[in-house]
């Protein structure tokens, strides 16, 4: 473990508890995009399998339950508690295109043909590509909550702080896994240019407006 | 320490 790994998991906790909060608080799921919610619930389910025959550590067994319960429970509150503010006019992104390529992949390109390699390698792919809909629903929107905004900016920034996690385990001369490394860039590059809007617009108190 | 498909990032 290392720092940027540490504060890289704690972004990631922070962003699903924004999420949490927000659509808890406002009782309402407005601008979210419960297509990513379900992508985001996949990818756990897929990769944290192992949690029931691999012990790692207590951190790791802890931030998995962690994360499989706050992804499972905010599709319920998307899906079941707040249904009706859920906006399905502007969550449309094809899902199935963004899945059926992760599962081609991991079963072309992969580490090891195991049925737990497979699903491991197919959550990376996955979880590369699961902020589209979002993304996609707040471009169709036009615009973001500024809560929204902060969440997305945590979410993405976990990915990279991953990307300094994976330099500093190059130094160290550690053991690191290619296929997350490429897939790690091509996800923090999808938040391009959401970050650069955040950090111009949302920062300085104006709304965040994506280019429809 | 980690055999070669022990994965030990969340």
């Amino acid at each position: 473990m290392n720092i940027f790994r540490l504060l890289g998991d704690l972004s990631h906790l922070l962003a699903i508890i924004i999420l949490l909060l927000k659509i808890w608080n406002s009782r309402s799921c407005a601008g979210i995009s419960g297509r990513s919610q379900f992508l985001f619930a996949i990818v756990f389910t897929a990769r944290y399998l192992d949690l029931f025959f691999t012990f790692i550590s207590l951190y790791n067994t802890v931030m998995k339950i962690v994360f499989l319960a706050t992804s499972y429970g905010t599709l319920y509150l998307m899906y079941i508690k707040f249904k009706a503010t859920y906006d399905s006019n502007h969550d449309t992104f094809r899902i199935e295109f963004l899945i059926l390529p992760a599962i081609a992949l991991a079963l072309l390109i992969n580490e090891e043909f195991t049925v737990i390699e497979i699903l491991w390698t197919f959550s990376i792919y996955l979880e590369s590509v699961a902020i589209l809909p979002q993304l996609f629903m707040v471009s169709k929107t036009g615009e973001a909550e500024s809560i929204t905004s902060h969440y997305l900016f945590a979410l993405g920034s976990y990915r990279a702080l991953y990307i300094l996690n994976w330099i500093y385990r190059w130094f160290l001369t550690e053991k690191l896994n290619a296929i997350a490394i490429v897939a790690g860039i091509v996800q923090t590059i999808l938040y391009c240019d959401f970050f650069y809007l955040y950090l111009t617009k949302v920062l300085k108190g104006k709304k965040l407006q994506l280019p429809a | 320490q980690y055999e070669q498909h022990e994965h030990d990032e969340l």
